[in-house]
């Protein structure tokens, strides 16, 4: 894609490819630890773009859009010959290549000694995507002054440079959900903290609210942080959390699981010793399968589940389905604003203790619902509207996939 | 035998490799910014300095010392030349930088 200025500004494909090319292997780490490196420093932009990054192992002639190499003095064919020790460390061509000097002490990014390659990667990383030298504190782009903190991120401002030539990322997800533990703390006290956790396909984030960013590293498999669940494609997640009940149901498909909050699995058997998943009409009777999305409504205690244009509720202290339910979501949920809705097919339903509101996601937008309080100062507004449309990457920020080979 | 102060003799090893010629005096400042573009002429590849020291390499070091946190005096005090001898990335920046070159891609890399 092109700039304002001459020549491209920035790469059109959203999946690059890179190679740390035989020839120009360091002589103080080992290949794999250099590859490893290289590895989390693409990740690293990976996890604040739409980019995703795979490294090339097969023929040496396969084409690939990034390849990076260490060289000494004159190297590599390059024009732009290493200074020795000192002063220059690396360079790299927008769109093209990085050379490191490997005249240069690169060091892990354990290491407390020399330059730490991860740093100098991920800057040189960031001129071949297109950012120039950025001369404020604290951004990867400086052109100097390489600190050996090992536990540097890219900072909000880094990404928006970034973000500025590629875009952000957004939904869809499958589903969100503030993930409710109850604590006590020394002095016996009962605390009630939350985590917020975006699914999406095989992978989750935990989106840490405070700081407006996903935690660091992820997104993670799945199957790693939530033991019993499918690998991958949730429908929808519920939490019936009111006096005297505390349950958790994932749902996929025609099934349901019941998770284990203190045991951080899925329950293997139900109440009556029959093992999990279930069918949802066992424990749901009336409502469809498969959904769409689903949240707990505390005030009413009901369940209302998203299946297409239909809205279903489920009264959980009376264990049936409500009626005059089902009903057409533009008449269960109306718009605020008309015309704008979702008007059906949602991806997820977000029960937020962060935000002290409900919200339904379709693709990169979400519509917020009508609150109490949204009533109280306005008695006009529809009991369970949906205000208009906002974009998902102007709320959530930076919840990004990364290729699939990047995982841990 | 070469002095050595670290157990596993590491710093031998960094004082065994060849070294940057430092910046040091007025010539290689004026190298330096000509590189990094900090004058006008594109340092990429390196062009020649500006002939002499005058009110435009004086501009180029205030330029350069402002970016680094340094008092913009423009003149070479030993602060600014510790900060153009220190470890950087070879992209060009300053005013006359912006974002690293295009498609300048190497050659063929040779066969070892």
């Amino acid at each position: 894609r092109r700039g304002a200025g001459p020549g491209p500004s920035a790469f059109s494909r959203r999946t690059l490819r890179w190679r740390l090319v035989g020839e120009g292997y360091s002589s103080q780490l080992s290949v794999d630890e250099q590859r490893a490196v290289l590895r989390s420093a693409f990740r690293m932009w990976s996890e604040v773009t739409p980019l995703q990054f795979q490294e090339e192992l097969g023929a040496r002639a396969a084409p690939v859009d990034v390849r990076l190499a260490f060289g000494r003095g004159r190297h590599l064919g390059c024009p732009r010959a290493f200074d020795g020790s000192g002063q220059e460390f690396a360079h790299a061509w927008r769109l093209g290549d990085v050379h490191f000097d490997d005249d240069e002490h690169f060091t892990s990014p354990s290491s407390d000694r020399g330059l730490n390659l991860l740093r100098v990667a991920v800057h040189e990383i960031g001129h071949v995507l297109g950012l120039p030298h950025i001369h404020r504190p604290g951004s990867i782009m400086r052109p100097n002054s390489v600190p050996r903190d090992p536990g540097f991120e890219l900072d909000p401002a880094d990404r928006k440079a970034i973000q500025k030539l590629y875009g952000s990322c957004t939904g869809p997800f499958d589903a969100v959900f503030d993930w409710i533990r109850t604590e006590r703390s020394p002095f016996g006290e009962r605390l009630v903290r939350f985590n917020t956790y975006f699914f999406r396909g095989g992978w989750y984030w935990l989106y840490e609210n405070q700081k407006n960013r996903t935690r660091y590293g992820d997104p993670i498999p799945v199957v790693t942080g939530w033991r019993g669940l499918p690998a991958r494609d949730l429908d929808a997640f519920v939490h019936v959390w009111s006096w005297g009940r505390d349950e958790r149901y994932f749902f996929k498909g025609d099934r349901y699981w019941r998770y284990d909050s203190d045991g951080d699995r899925t329950y293997a058997e139900d109440e009556r010793g029959r093992a999990y998943p279930r069918p949802i009409s066992e424990r749901f009777p009336g409502i469809p399968s498969p959904l769409d999305a689903a949240f707990y409504d505390r005030r009413s205690q009901w369940i209302y589940f998203f299946k297409g244009a239909l809205v279903f509720a489920f009264d959980v202290q009376e264990n049936r389905a409500v009626s005059p339910y089902p009903q057409r979501l533009a008449v269960a949920f109306p718009a605020v604003a008309p015309p704008s809705h979702p008007a059906g097919h949602l991806d997820a339903a977000y029960h937020s203790y962060a935000h002290g509101a409900v919200f339904l996601l379709k693709g990169s937008r979400y519509w917020r619902v009508v609150g109490d309080a949204d009533r109280r100062r306005d008695p006009a507004l529809p009991v369970n509207g949906l205000f208009p449309a906002e974009p998902v990457s102007e709320r959530w920020f930076d919840i990004c996939d990364v290729h699939p080979s990047a995982l841990n | 035998e070469k002095l050595f102060h670290r157990r596993d003799r590491s710093d031998l090893e960094v004082a065994a490799l060849p070294r940057a010629p430092p910046v040091a005096d007025l010539p290689s400042a004026q190298e330096f910014l000509s590189k990094y573009g900090w004058t006008r002429r594109s340092p990429w590849p390196a062009a020649p300095p500006p002939a002499a020291a005058g009110p435009a390499f004086a501009e180029a070091v205030r330029g350069f010392q402002r970016v680094n946190g340094l008092p913009a005096t423009g003149r070479l005090d030993e602060a600014t030349v510790a900060a153009m001898n220190g470890p950087r990335c070879g992209v060009p920046d300053g005013p006359a930088g912006g974002p690293a070159p295009a498609g300048a891609r190497p050659r063929a890399f040779p066969r070892r």
